[in-house]
């Protein structure tokens, strides 16, 4: 099989619930089934994702709820027509578009059995989509879009847990317990308490932002560093920097990826640290000076512009070009004001060439994203600058 | 899923094959309705079909095999695949 360059994974479709606890309801019942057998397949349905998470799925029987379910025949009024048996089983709406699922009728529902489609399987791939999943082109995945077939023991695949969490953070440990679900004692619990994710949210000001060679997305703020997703702030997060980087210390001014050798570079003060991965190099922390001629003491900010590959050092109102193809590295027409960068302001905390191919610049919880064609900062609504909170750390 | 006594809407022709890419979301919703399919240039129909290929890990050759065909009759969800 010609495998595209792009690794399989599920996708998100862009919008989650804000709340965990979310209510559901079976408004229409499948014809061929008996009542409180449907209420008790659709209740282990979502208990696949509730597993995973903190979600929780509460049952009613009339009112409103988050999540309504109806099994349907041909037209149901929503523009979607169901097409008899085979074909399109069931669908389901995103959380933006209301959440509910509609089941084909005319399919032979049945539960605990070879014949038929079974209506776990497809109820807990609806309800994935209920929550903010789109497809997963990992086939295993239960997010993959095909009927597989009835499977006794159904379970998530990594590939739909990664997923889940991703929207709604893992399950958190229940401390009173000291134990998970399994028993198994957790008295160490590795997650940091969930005020300090809040530290990001009160005050989105990062020290510096940066890509690791494999293409994470990482913030740095003090002695703590979290790892970003597409939406949010990945779970188990914020970490202390020094137990992911031994040997670098808190309070880093800026960090860049160097993509042509794979190494990434932390500045802080007059030195700097080299690492592959996560491992320092050996002979670091060096002097700035000494590999980074030309370049100030106590940076700002730091990254590789998409629009050169140079590498652009902010301090203060002025910026510096280093290029170590060049002798010098830094032409002696530097530095030059950060001004020539429309729309930007001087003393920035961060820059960052994001995977999306953007450079965005960060100043006092706020962001800024550039137009590397327009060399100004982008015209967009909302506009620029925009609360990173909100957009980048899923505040 | 034969095994399931399953009469699936199996996708036999090109057309029944636009609709089904135009279903869930490798080409325009347009292509809905068969009498536009001709509309569609033969690239972008060949690009519809290699997404899909690729999406369900098949060869990626652009063209309506059987093997692309049979996946195609496959009973599925009625969510597209590529969500704008």
């Amino acid at each position: 099989v010609a495998s595209d360059h792009r690794s399989k994974r599920y996708a998100l479709q862009g919008s989650r619930w804000r709340v965990k606890n979310l209510t559901y309801k079976i408004s229409k019942y499948p014809s061929r089934l008996r009542k409180r057998d449907v209420d008790e397949e659709i209740k282990q349905a979502f208990s696949l994702w509730s597993e995973y998470t903190d979600l929780t799925f509460t049952p009613k029987s009339s009112g409103s709820v988050h999540i309504e379910i109806r099994f349907e025949r041909g037209e149901h009024g929503d523009g979607d027509p169901f097409d008899g048996p085979g074909g399109t089983l069931a669908h389901a709406y995103f959380p933006v578009y209301g959440g509910d699922a509609h089941f084909d009728d005319s399919e032979r529902w049945t539960i605990n059995s070879f014949t038929g489609t079974n209506l776990k399987q497809v109820a807990a791939h609806e309800f994935g989509h209920s929550l903010g999943l789109s497809h997963s082109d990992v086939r295993d995945a239960l997010m993959a879009p095909f009927y597989r077939g009835y499977e006794p023991s159904l379970s998530l695949d990594s590939d739909d847990i990664e997923g889940i969490q991703a929207l709604y953070g893992r399950k958190s440990r229940n401390t009173d317990r000291d134990s998970d679900s399994a028993g198994t004692s957790n008295r160490h619990t590795t997650e940091p308490p969930s005020e300090e994710d809040a530290e990001l949210c009160t005050s989105a000001s990062v020290d510096t932002m940066f890509n690791s060679a494999d293409g994470s997305t990482f913030a740095f703020k003090g002695q703590h560093y979290w790892k970003l997703t597409e939406e949010s702030i990945a779970p188990g997060y914020p970490q202390r920097i020094s137990k992911s980087w031994p040997g670098l210390p808190g309070d880093i001014d800026a960090a860049f990826t160097y993509v042509k050798n794979g190494k990434t570079y932390f500045f802080k003060g007059s030195q700097y640290w080299r690492y592959t991965g996560k491992k320092m190099d050996p002979n670091y922390p060096k002097p700035i000076s000494e590999g980074f001629t030309g370049i100030p003491d106590n940076l700002d900010a730091a990254f590789v512009w998409s629009g050169n590959g140079k590498i652009y050092f902010f301090k203060r109102d002025k910026f510096w070009r280093f290029d170590p193809a060049q002798r010098p590295p830094v032409k002696n027409t530097y530095p030059k004001p950060i001004a020539n960068w429309e729309g930007l302001p001087n003393d920035l905390d961060a820059a960052l060439q994001y995977t999306n191919g953007f450079t965005y610049f960060f100043k006092g919880g706020q962001y800024y994203r550039f137009n590397d064609r327009a060399f100004a900062v982008d015209v967009a609504n909302p506009p620029f600058p925009r609360p990173a909170g909100y957009w980048w750390f899923g505040c | 899923l034969s095994a399931s006594g399953y009469d699936a809407d199996s996708v036999t022709t090109d057309t029944q094959a636009m609709i089904y890419l135009s279903q869930y979301g490798y080409l325009s919703p347009s292509v809905k309705n068969p009498a536009m399919s001709h509309l569609m240039s033969e690239e972008s129909v060949s690009k519809a079909i290699s997404e899909f290929q690729s999406f369900v890990g098949l060869n990626i050759t652009g063209n309506l095999d059987t093997q692309t065909l049979r996946m195609m009759s496959i009973p599925r969800c009625g969510v597209k695949d590529k969500v704008g």
